[in-house]
């Protein structure tokens, strides 16, 4: 089961994309999942700021910095690339 | 249709919630 709360627009959106990029790299499943790990990393770091827990003196990774490694995932092609900024905060 | 694994399921989780986040910032 989703987690769906109460923002279907932005749930419909996600997977609309999720599946983009899926069928966009279908034949390289390690840029799927280069993206899954990047998402992973910062989900895990805004979750460690919110509460607290980074440790000091560590550099979270910024928006920007995420912004970029994808960009570099997702080389030539730009529509995913700009759709990916419009999930990003301060992208 | 959509053909959802665990994993991609995590990512529309991450996704979805990176979208509330920036909606909540504007």
């Amino acid at each position: 089961a989703m987690p769906l709360g109460s923002q279907p627009v932005e749930f419909n959106h996600a997977i609309n994309y999720v599946n983009k990029i899926k069928n966009r790299f279908q034949g390289q499943p390690d840029v799927y999942k280069a993206f899954l790990e990047i998402l992973h990393t910062y989900q895990k770091e805004q979750r460690n700021l919110k509460e607290g827990l980074s440790s000091p003196g560590s550099q979270p990774l910024t928006e920007q910095e995420v912004y970029q490694q994808v960009a570099k995932l997702f080389e030539n092609q730009e529509d995913l690339l700009d759709e990916f900024g419009q999930f990003l905060p301060d992208a | 249709n959509y053909d959802l694994t665990p994993e991609d399921s995590t990512a529309v989780f991450m996704l979805s919630s990176m979208a509330r986040q920036k909606r909540d910032l504007l």
